[in-house]
């Protein structure tokens, strides 16, 4: 479970921009939750922090019981790398390694065994439909084949957390609903899921949906008719 | 007017990709086509052949009467610079380039005099809601917003010919309006306009929708009743 506690994050390049202006947002463990809003109102700022790639100026972000603040840099470490996947918005693939090559990545900082990273590569990039690309570099990639290499990368270790920034926003519909339907499969199986999506038919999938503005939640609408 | 003739492009890199795999396609002067199709059926590609960013392998591409591909580099040049713009779908915006830097730059290579960049420049993002944005580095925007800066630019030369890659796929759709409205403004002025979306409700706001699908050309839809 996360605990989001009026969260900031500031920028200052000649004036100030409040990106996160105070969030305080409950994220039950296995729930699945979708975050919408206009461009730029801080959305994938958000995602960054909770996905401690990034630390908040103000306020109190709680992992799992533990205060982040608190965490020894090894400890956020292995949080990061073991039990969150992070989708990027722009994918941030690694330009000199291959399809396959991006995804065993993480798997190899684990510690995976070589036979088995490949055995799950090949398994996430067969289910992304990317099994005729495994050895593409991702210049030689579509916008979509790059984004669901970015998704199979997420998933390589099974985290528990999957932070999803605009995972559908590169795909045709028909890829969009193969990508959603493995999201429910994982969200059956325990995964807690945050999507930031600008498509409502996408949010629609989740539990419930944050509505953020100018770096606030405005509503969280639940979805779920208990 | 631009018309596409038997148009490929294949690359090889262990097995051979055709990614375009002869396309025939005529557009008018004026016109406004939308392109869909699933990842990876080559959309992206073709509109690179009709901007001139790349050469097919085979095939003919005639623009305003000329064949492309007799043209001297000079004029190719001119053609791509003053002619056309280009929306890329992972916009490519200059990292160490302001909004402001991006957006005037083309406006340089056209000799166009500063106090007359600086004015359409703010013109085009003020248009596109980025005027408290003008400073900012790409990597310090959103992805929406960069998206944005990348629309702009495109339209900086006033181009006769629109290329947009998923010109909304990271705008929310208030934004994305906007975007469509730009457009379809553009359109009544006299731009040939060409969008690549996955979005059926975009690709509705253009004349006709080319369907994409390995490479080819499955169907030509036509939308405006006359
Ligand atoms: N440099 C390259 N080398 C090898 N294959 C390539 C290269 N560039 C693109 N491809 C392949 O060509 C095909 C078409 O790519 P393209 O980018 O045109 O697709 P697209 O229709 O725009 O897809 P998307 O909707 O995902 O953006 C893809 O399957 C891609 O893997
Ligand atoms: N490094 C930075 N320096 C200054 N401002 C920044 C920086 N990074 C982001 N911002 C600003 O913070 C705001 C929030 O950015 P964020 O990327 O979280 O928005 P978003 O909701 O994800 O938008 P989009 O839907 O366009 O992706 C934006 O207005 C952006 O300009
Ligand atoms: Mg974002
Ligand atoms: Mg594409």
């Amino acid at each position: 479970a996360i605990e989001v506690e009026r969260l900031t994050k500031t920028y200052t390049i000649g004036t100030t921009v409040h990106a996160v202006d105070g969030v305080s947002l409950n994220v039950p463990h296995g729930s699945f939750t979708a975050v919408m809003g206009p461009s730029g109102s801080g959305k994938s700022t958000l995602m960054q922090l909770i996905g401690l790639l990034d630390a908040p100026t103000s306020g109190r972000l709680t992992v799992n019981g533990r205060d982040v603040e608190g965490l020894a840099d090894e400890e956020r470490t292995r949080l990061r790398g073991k039990e969150i996947g992070f989708v990027f918005q722009s994918f941030n693939l690694m330009p000199k390694l291959t399809v396959l090559g991006n995804v065993t990545l993480p798997m190899q900082f684990q510690g995976v065994a070589a036979r088995e990273r490949l055995r799950r590569a090949e398994e996430l990039l067969a289910r992304m439909g990317m099994s005729d690309r495994l050895h593409h570099k991702p210049n030689q990639l579509s916008g979509g084949e790059r984004q669901r290499v970015a998704i199979a990368r997420a998933l390589a270790n099974e985290p528990t957390l999957l932070l999803a920034d605009e995972p559908t926003g590169n795909l045709d519909s028909r890829t969009g609903e193969e990508v959603l339907r493995l999201f429910a499969e994982l969200h059956a199986q325990g995964y807690t899921i945050m999507l930031v999506t600008h498509e409502r038919r996408v949010a629609e999938r989740a539990e419930r949906i944050v509505h953020m503005e100018d770096g606030r939640i405005q509503e969280i609408e639940a979805l779920t008719a208990a």
